[in-house]
């Protein structure tokens, strides 16, 4: 028997619309630890990783491991039908062939019961190596979302480049270029500052393509801050934490000379 | 002349 109660539903709403256009569908694994689900885009170029841990919920009952085989276009279309408000509770069967979505409205006047059927996805779990990165930094998620739009329209590259206390944005296309600099703050215990870290005080430059990171930041309302780890000839890796007990992680292959 | 990874040349499956 699988079953997690969400308090804050909105959340899981959130984290499907960072989702649902990368990974048609993807194995949700339910353990007692919480939730996790990770899957690749066609072209296996970005790889999306979403942690729930069990203390996100305020119940959380698992049993035996289960995997809930979840089309994320119709659990999206599920999921629209909660109101931010709504306590959001899944249940399963410990072999489901369906999950069960319980909406309860904020002041319990309204309850929708939905029933998702489960399909059986055939799909490869990647191990994640343990990387030294040689730039984290931090900006605010909004001004990150602003970035990679604003600078969509030069090209379908952005170069990112972390320097000593700054990191910088940059796209090159036919009708001009384009380059945003983000100096670190003072004060980097703020969600509205910049922090910017390095290993070794070298710099660090990669290229990525631009629709891709679009596609991150539909995940922008998660969270105020957004966390970018470069590695030269290494996937970025762009981080929403989901409080203190959740990530959505998505990694990114580097635009690599050929 | 730029090209793109794939997610496979750095992870590996479990």
């Amino acid at each position: 028997m699988f079953e997690a109660r969400l308090l804050q539903g909105s959340i899981l709403k959130k984290a499907l619309e960072g989702i649902r256009e990368l990974i048609t569908s993807g194995n949700w694994e339910c353990s007692s630890a919480g939730i996790s689900m990770q899957g690749m885009d066609p072209s296996h170029v970005a790889l999306t990783v979403l942690m729930l841990q069990n203390d996100l919920f305020d119940q959380f009952r698992c049993d035996r491991n289960v995997t809930l085989g979840l089309n994320h276009a119709t659990f999206s279309k599920i999921l629209k039908c909660a109101a931010n408000d709504d306590i959001i509770t899944l249940k399963a069967e410990d072999q489901p062939d369906e999950c069960n979505l319980l909406f309860q409205s904020a002041n319990d006047d309204k309850t929708s019961d939905f029933i998702i059927k489960l399909t059986d996805i055939d799909q490869e779990t990647l191990g994640i190596p343990d990387t030294e990165y040689a730039a984290t930094v931090k900006v605010p998620s909004v001004e990150f979302q602003r970035i990679c739009r604003d600078l969509s329209q030069f090209g379908d590259t952005i170069i990112i480049s972390v320097k000593k206390g700054c990191v910088e944005f940059s796209g090159t296309g036919e009708i001009g270029s384009a380059k945003i600099a983000l100096k670190e703050s003072g004060n980097v215990d703020d969600d509205e500052k910049v922090s910017v870290e390095m290993d070794k005080d070298t710099p660090c430059s990669l290229s990525f393509a631009s629709r891709y990171l679009n596609y991150f930041t539909k995940a922008t309302s998660l969270s105020d801050t957004v966390t970018l780890q470069l590695c030269p000839e290494h996937p970025l890796v762009v981080s929403y934490d989901i409080g203190d007990n959740g990530s959505l992680k998505y990694y990114l292959a580097p635009k690599i000379e050929e | 002349m730029l090209g793109q990874a794939k997610i496979s040349a750095f992870f590996s499956p479990k």
